[in-house]
């Protein structure tokens, strides 16, 4: 399975969900890849990796001068391998846009290794260019993290339609499901989203729900998925939740 | 003066930014316009617009079928105009990029009603693309919203990295201010990032630190900014506060 994490809105916890639930699929046994496709690279620092020093990011196996299994490492997660990124990413979405077959760069990429990984997780960045039409044309489902705050929640229905637009256009088929993430029980506001998401997009929202926890704020400087820093902590416990509905959801497409 | 409002980590308080210190200058008495270069529109709803009946947006301003004054809208906020903006602009970034002086199309544009305004204030998409770079070259200040987390201080340097490369490639000038926002002062991470961040970037860190606080994340349901939708809250105070020291800084470029 492949599945790709993305939302146009800046901050709705993208990378923290692509990191800890791929952390969390590694943990159950099953092998598995991430790859970040955001040239901030949050993921690769997000896994303790410095940024500078890479031998090899996505962006050498977009531009085909590596193999996607030569850009692989492997981080200190059991099971768990990530094909880096860094700022060399930036100039993709230009360098390519005038290549053949622009979308498909990275399905082709990951065709080679896609038997080796029981599940591949890709973490988007905060737009819907090049990078993450790649990631839509290469995925099964489509992970939609969504704070559970005005904006996020506003922007929803717009990406939903963007969405529909790229599948009628590049003649792919994905499934996707929403996840409600940084939710506050104590504020009236997430609690009103995340109704009015459970009433709007019903079954595509997921039960596990995320709370807002600044454990897994801090994660990320110690180069560690929250579920490794503070595996008890309760967003921890969800995400490890949020990895096993994943694995079992029903295809609903 | 003209401050573009950017950083390519998503989530950081941008919209929620120049959305308040418009506000607040407004409140002032300055003339002010607030620019929304954002297919996400954020600003626009923010301020209580509906993003699918707008007659006329940013889009129509960059691709010159209209000029700035015809796009301005009126706000409920005395003294504020907003050119808005809406998924039309999405397509700016591929459309332009083959126009001549793609980069000072938002800096021509506003030449000419720069006189009307006291302040100009441009909220930017969460990258360094086309639409970035045009509020990069049309700016006097650049300010920088820093979210008191790790992920948005580890990406600082970069970010300013990237800007002197644009400011000598584009040979153009601005000076630029760091404003961190959603500081909780109850956890060791908030804290240890506004340490970071001063001792690192010293007098260019706003002495103004604006507080998380749940009021500014509702107050765009309600299609206002935060400063007039709970007046007397500590974040509008303080974004008041940004305001008057924005208005008041000693250039240090
Ligand atoms: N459950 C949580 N509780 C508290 N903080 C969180 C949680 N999830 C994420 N964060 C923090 O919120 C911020 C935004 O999360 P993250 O960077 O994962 O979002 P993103 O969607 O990947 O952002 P971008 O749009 O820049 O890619 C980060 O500082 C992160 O550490
Ligand atoms: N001081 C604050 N206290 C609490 N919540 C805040 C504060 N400032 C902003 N927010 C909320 O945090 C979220 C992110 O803020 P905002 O949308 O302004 O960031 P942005 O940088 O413009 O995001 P994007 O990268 O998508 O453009 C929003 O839901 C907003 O309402
Ligand atoms: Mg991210
Ligand atoms: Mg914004």
């Amino acid at each position: 399975m492949i599945v790709s994490v993305l939302n146009n809105k800046g901050g709705t916890g993208k990378t923290t969900s692509a990191v800890n639930i791929a952390a969390a699929t590694a943990q159950r046994g099953k092998k598995t890849l991430l790859v970040d496709l955001d040239p901030q690279g949050n993921a690769t620092t997000g896994l303790g990796f410095e940024k500078a020093t890479l031998p090899a990011t996505i962006y050498n196996v977009l531009s085909q001068t590596r193999r996607a299994d030569e850009a692989m490492l492997g981080t200190k997660v059991e099971n768990l391998w990530l094909i880096p990124s860094n700022l060399d990413l930036a100039g993709a979405e230009v360098e390519l846009s005038s290549a053949p077959g622009r979308e498909y760069l990275l399905r082709e990429a990951l065709a080679t290794s896609k038997g080796n990984y029981d599940t591949i997780v890709i973490d988007c960045p905060p737009n819907i260019g090049l990078l993450t039409l790649n990631a839509l044309v290469a995925s099964d489902l489509l992970l939609i993290p969504v704070q559970c705050e005005y904006y996020p929640m506003e922007g929803l229905p717009t990406l939903l339609k963007v969405m529909d637009l790229v599948k009628s256009r590049l003649k792919t088929e994905f499934d996707y499901r929403i996840l409600l993430t940084m939710y506050d029980r104590r504020t009236a506001l997430s609690r009103r989203v995340l109704e009015q998401v459970r009433t709007n997009f019903d079954e595509r929202v997921m039960k596990t729900v995320i709370p807002r926890s600044v454990r897994m704020a801090e994660a990320p400087s110690k180069g560690q998925p929250g579920i490794v820093f503070r595996p008890k902590n309760t967003a921890s416990e969800q995400y490890r939740s949020a990895a096993r509905e994943l694995l079992e959801t029903p295809p609903l497409a």
